[in-house]
C-alpha cells in the first residue's frame, strides 16, 4: 500500500548495496523530480511503518 | 566494510528497532 513516490523512495533504498545505506544527497540526485520535503515526507512514512531505518546518521537509510 | 565496529553495532540494533516496529504495524493491521 505505497504511494508512487514512497515506492520510488523505498525501492531506492532497498537497491542500494553499501554497507551504511544510501545517502539523503543520493536520494534527491536519483529524484531531481521529487522536493526535499516529499523525499523527507515518504521517508518518515517509511521509518514510522517500520520498511526502513537510520544508519551511521539521520541523513543515511537501509530497508529492514 | 568500512564501517567502524561502533557504526556496525548502531546499524544492527536500528535494524531490530525498525524490524519490532514493523511487526508492530503489522499486528494492528
Amino acid at each position: 500500500g505505497f504511494t508512487a513516490n514512497q515506492s520510488q523512495v523505498f525501492n531506492l533504498i532497498k537497491s542500494c548495496p553499501l554497507a551504511e545505506g544510501i545517502a539523503m544527497q543520493s536520494l534527491m540526485t536519483s529524484l531531481k523530480y521529487l522536493t526535499t520535503y516529499d523525499i523527507r515526507t515518504c521517508l518518515k512514512f517509511l521509518i514510522n511503518e517500520g520498511h526502513i531505518f537510520s544508519t551511521v546518521d539521520d541523513d543515511h537509510f537501509k530497508s529492514t | 566494510s568500512n564501517l567502524t565496529p561502533e557504526q556496525q553495532k548502531k546499524i544492527e540494533e536500528n535494524r531490530q528497532r525498525a524490524l519490532a516496529r514493523r511487526a508492530e504495524r503489522l499486528a494492528q493491521g
